[in-house]
């Protein structure tokens, strides 16, 4: 049988003079180690379920993605995450929504999917079961980066002045 | 927005996406991420996708189970139901979208209508690339 599998890390990336050649460089290396670490499983007989889950774990972590560590602000400057995974053998997915602590999001997502009593929970739910099941949670300062406030405060600005902000703002 | 898409040796397809959401989005706003059938979705046989982008608009075409629907009953290729749900049926309404799918052969589709996507692959045959823009760099598993 084949194995294949395909990642992202968000669309609304702008032209290749808007970050840095370390930044550019920075967000390949990782989309490469998301890769190699779900095609590692998937090469030695693992599941789609356990190598999308490994990929999205990689760049939850990176600083360079919307996710995880490195996660947009919403207009309180918080952190509110959300995650999903579908197991397409069964049709059983798990979700998660505005979580303040899960480190890893899609984690908790693939924990519920197993747990069988609910597909999607949310908010404090969704962190305290988190925690109930033993999954790492943090506090909202391990979210953020200078570059998501940064990207906050410009909007706020512009929306004070009535302005266009820039598509890196408006995306995440 | 992150998401991956695979097909494992038995044939199973799987989708994940995990998501901060967007910059100054309104408290509690919830997107397509977490919900199933728009920005996450996987049914053997046909194929998986995880999107990103303007995650009300992904809610609204409920797009991942669009896909599929279009290849399960429209008998589309993978790379013209994708192309129809992000260049025709969201591009109009001037928002970023993109997205990253596989069928059940392991084929893959990487649309997007914004300036770049990062997105990166594994053919059937081993090989890996990633990219950020048009230019696609060959990386080593």
């Amino acid at each position: 049988m084949k194995i294949a599998l395909a990642i992202h890390g968000g669309c609304g990336v702008m032209p290749e003079n808007s970050m840095t050649p370390e930044e550019w460089a920075g967000a390949r290396r990782d989309l490469g180690a998301a890769l190699r670490a779900g095609y590692a499983l998937l090469k030695t007989g693992g599941s789609a379920v356990d190598a999308v889950e490994a990929a999205v774990v990689v760049m939850e972590d990176s600083p360079h993605f919307n996710a995880g560590h490195g996660a947009a602000l919403n207009e309180n400057g918080a952190h509110e995450l959300d995650a999903s995974i579908m197991d397409g053998a069964t049709l059983e997915a798990g979700a998660i929504s505005a979580s303040h602590a899960i480190r890893n999001p899609v984690k908790a997502a693939r924990l519920l999917m197993e747990d069988g009593r609910a597909v999607y929970i949310t908010g404090p739910a969704a962190d305290r079961f988190a925690e109930e099941k033993g999954l790492p949670v943090e506090p909202q300062s391990y979210f953020t980066t200078q570059k998501r406030v940064d990207a906050l405060q410009a909007m706020k600005r512009h929306a004070a002045a009535g302005t266009e902000g820039t598509e890196n703002e408006k995306h995440g | 927005t992150v998401g991956a898409v695979a097909l494992d040796a038995a044939g199973h397809l799987a989708a994940a996406t995990s998501t901060g959401g967007y910059t100054n989005k309104p408290d509690g706003r919830v997107g397509d991420s977490p919900v199933i059938g728009a920005g996450t979705y996987a049914r053997d046989g046909v194929c998986a996708v995880s999107g990103t982008g303007k995650g009300e608009f992904f809610i609204r075409y409920v797009v991942g189970h669009e896909i599929a629907s279009r290849m399960a009953y429209l008998k589309q290729d993978i790379a013209v139901a994708t192309d129809g749900l992000i260049n025709h049926d969201l591009a109009p309404h001037q928002i970023g979208a993109g997205l990253v799918a596989l069928d059940a052969q392991g084929i893959v589709a990487a649309p997007y209508n914004t300036p770049g996507m990062f997105r990166g692959w594994v053919t059937p045959e081993g090989k890996a690339f990633v990219a950020t823009h048009e230019e696609v760099y060959e990386v080593e598993l």
